[in-house]
């Protein structure tokens, strides 16, 4: 994986074009909430199952 | 039958219809564990077609559309095939007839009950369907249709397979040990460091880097006669043969609001390296 594949992984999904330029000080002050925590964790516990196919 | 490392297998003739033959494959311990099959054929003995029926041929039908398919019987008692392999054969030959069946064997491997036979259906129709009449495909007959037993000319299943202790990938690469030309193919460690990255910066706050690992190595090549049968494959190469997702945490501005959200990237982290050849079919997947 290469850092273009991932940051065209990322724009792909969020159909973004470009990489979004963020203030620091809305980030710093951004807390992440319980439930979005634990949708990320139970996403990471299930990739380590998933086995796409690959090439 | 003439070669030290080719397997065959003798089948038994189980039932025939008029034109459809089920064969039967006893498969255990054919498959050495841990090996890759790369082929597997199957070959039928044609008879020859007695000389006074082929003078009654009229010219449109002197060849037959033979077809194989895999018989899966379920637990049920319910049984379905799949088109495995097909292709014409000449009323006016005879001899060794052979059927590509590496899918059937796929199949079967996939149904992960070794004690089972492999059954195929093999089935002789007319070459040009339509409405006049026509048997001239009948009187195609395999060598198994003559006395129960004869011993000559029984329906065999040849199946080309490589050992992967030499052919196959190594599992993770010994991070003590230096990948060099001669290493086997693996699965190297590889960090990929996203706070490292400008375009992350402030816009992904989960993980702050992660192991993507990546397949180094060299595969070895099978040998000759191998490849020389098979000349569509190209050379074995380390590949991810399969790979996880990747979440992330990204913030996400709408509305003034900046707000965290989950995003789930497909194909982000080797899971595993095998070797493989470009060109070798994907076994299609069987259906649950």
């Amino acid at each position: 994986v290469t850092e273009e594949q991932l940051l065209g992984s990322l724009l792909q999904r969020l159909h973004l074009r470009e990489a979004p330029v963020l203030d620091r000080a809305n980030v710093e002050r951004l807390a992440i909430p319980a439930h979005v925590r634990a949708q990320y964790v139970a996403l990471l516990q299930r990739s380590h199952g998933d086995r796409s196919r690959g090439k | 039958r003439f070669s030290q490392n080719f397997r065959e297998v003798a089948g038994r003739f189980l039932v025939s219809e008029a034109d459809r033959h089920l064969l039967v494959f006893g498969m255990e311990q054919r498959l050495p564990p841990n090996s890759e099959l790369v082929q597997a054929v199957l070959r039928l003995f044609q008879e020859p077609v007695p000389k006074a029926a082929l003078h009654r041929l009229s010219p449109r039908s002197t060849r037959a559309l033979v077809t194989i398919e895999w018989l899966r019987v379920r637990d049920d008692g319910s049984n379905r095939t799949s088109l495995i392999d097909s292709r014409l054969v000449s009323l006016h030959e005879s001899g060794w007839k052979t059927f590509d069946v590496t899918e059937a064997v796929n199949f079967w491997q996939q149904l992960g009950r070794p004690r089972q036979p492999l059954l195929l259906q093999v089935s002789v129709q007319r070459e040009h369907p339509g409405p006049q009449p026509s048997s001239a495909h009948k009187l195609v007959r395999f060598a198994w249709q003559g006395t129960p037993g004869a011993g000559h000319g029984e329906p065999q299943l040849e199946l080309h397979a490589l050992d992967l202790e030499d052919y196959g990938a190594q599992g993770d690469c010994d991070s003590e040990a230096p990948v060099t030309k001669g290493t086997r193919c693996c699965r190297q460690e590889m960090y990929i460091d996203l706070q490292g990255m400008k375009w992350a910066e402030n816009w992904v706050l989960e993980p702050p880097g992660f192991l993507a690992y990546e397949c180094v190595g060299t595969c070895q090549q099978p040998p000759d006669p191998l490849t020389s049968k098979w000349p569509f494959l190209g050379p074995r190469q380390c590949i991810a043969s399969e790979m996880a997702s990747l979440p992330v945490i990204v913030s996400i501005q709408e509305g003034g609001r900046t707000r965290p959200q989950v995003v789930s990237l497909p194909n982000m982290r080797v899971q595993k390296c095998s070797c493989a050849s470009d060109g070798a079919p994907m076994p299609r997947r069987l259906e649950p």
